[in-house]
């Protein structure tokens, strides 16, 4: 399903140079449950980015169903982003001025399904994240959990068939972790892929496979 | 040093009130080290935005060091901000366009601190969590526990003699996370008093006293 060849990422920031990520080769097959960790600034999230099509490496090949991503046409790119792909960012990245409900809506609204099917989808994926009595707040009107709630929840509604969620416990208690970890294995029954990045042990332990990372480096697969 | 009395906050929502503290009672003296726990969405940001003198409860009293907190003018308030309190907030909070070392300066400059020794402290305060080769970077250029970092280095960049820290290793690794809060027990070890939220039980077991919060309410201390 996913194959890389030495993925780098470097940012080039005036005379000094930061490498992200240093020569990342992986293959992951349709169907997987697995963790990526490592410590802060190993190179996590960048990687999760390149993979999630939301980023290009700077050098290497990437591979997504056989095709390299960097020769994608922008619009099947869009359509690999909104239909296969779900994404919980660890900054959340909701809409600021709109309720959760709505934030929930948005990947439904990009696939273009009806205003009926959508909120009716939008509310169980709230539902089934624990926030009916929420949704209808605004972001700035929920707990730090509560929005890390909303992006999980905007992340799976249209279910996709690769999630990839970048620390989505961290805002967690560890019972409403256990419950998002419910729903993912319940995504993952239903042979969809699921790549969650985390650093929490108990959570890793749930998965089939754990790839460590450090200084951009894979150290431990 | 902090007494509260039957402190509620609600918020008004339309029909509904959300009653995020209703009728929190306590006492914390000078130098304890406690954390306060609890499910996501219980009051816990709640609650410490009003210790922190960011937010006034709906209704009951805070008195800090004996003072109603209520009754205080503003510069009065201002200068306990700036002088007593460092608070990390769980969402970070750090100015987007400046650099991470410029974001750990700015209670010092606030403080009125002279340019040569703000930079020396600042710097002294990226060091110590681990971030003085990502000091000249800005917050976007930042992993989000490099981040929380630059905000942990911003709360104690002037000696706070109340920190206050809103899950302060929700995006780190577990040896990052003790790194931190060796600098907490070091703060401690100077006379002063931590609060920490938290939702990892091995942070927890490191403090001495442990207030569980349910709906708004104090369940267990
Ligand atoms: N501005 C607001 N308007 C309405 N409701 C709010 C507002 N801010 C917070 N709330 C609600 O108050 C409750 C308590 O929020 P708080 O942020 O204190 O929770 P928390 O214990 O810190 O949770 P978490 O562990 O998820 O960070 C939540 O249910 C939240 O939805
Ligand atoms: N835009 C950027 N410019 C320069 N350096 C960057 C940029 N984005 C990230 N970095 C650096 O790349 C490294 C890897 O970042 P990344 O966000 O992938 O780390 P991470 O493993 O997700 O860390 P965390 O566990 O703290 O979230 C970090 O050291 C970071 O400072
Ligand atoms: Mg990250
Ligand atoms: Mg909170």
């Amino acid at each position: 399903l996913i194959k890389t060849e030495e993925i780098w990422k470097v940012y080039k920031m005036g005379k000094v140079d930061v490498e992200a990520l240093r020569g990342i080769s992986l293959e992951i097959e349709k169907g997987e449950f697995l963790a990526i960790m490592g410590p802060s600034g190993s190179g996590k999230s960048t990687l999760m980015n390149i993979l999630g099509c939301l980023d290009t490496p700077t050098r290497g090949e990437y591979y997504l169903e056989g095709k390299d991503v960097s020769s994608l046409q922008d619009d099947e790119l869009a359509l690999i982003r909104n239909k296969k792909i779900g994404f919980v960012f660890q900054s959340f990245h909701l809409l600021p001025r709109t309720p959760a409900l709505h934030n929930v809506e948005l990947p439904l609204i990009y696939a273009g399904v009806g205003k009926k099917e959508r909120n009716k989808l939008a509310e169980k994926a709230v539902e089934i994240v624990g926030l009916k009595e929420r949704m209808h707040h605004k972001p700035n009107e929920l707990s730090g959990g509560e929005r890390q709630r909303v992006a999980i929840a905007r992340a799976v509604v249209n279910n996709p068939s690769i999630l990839f969620a970048d620390e989505p416990t961290g805002n967690l208690d560890s019972k409403s972790g256990e419950e998002i970890m419910e729903i993912f294995k319940e995504l993952h029954s239903r042979q969809n892929t699921i790549i969650v990045v985390t650093h929490d042990q108990s959570i890793a332990k749930m998965t089939d496979r754990i790839i460590k990372l450090k200084d951009g480096e894979v150290v431990d697969d």
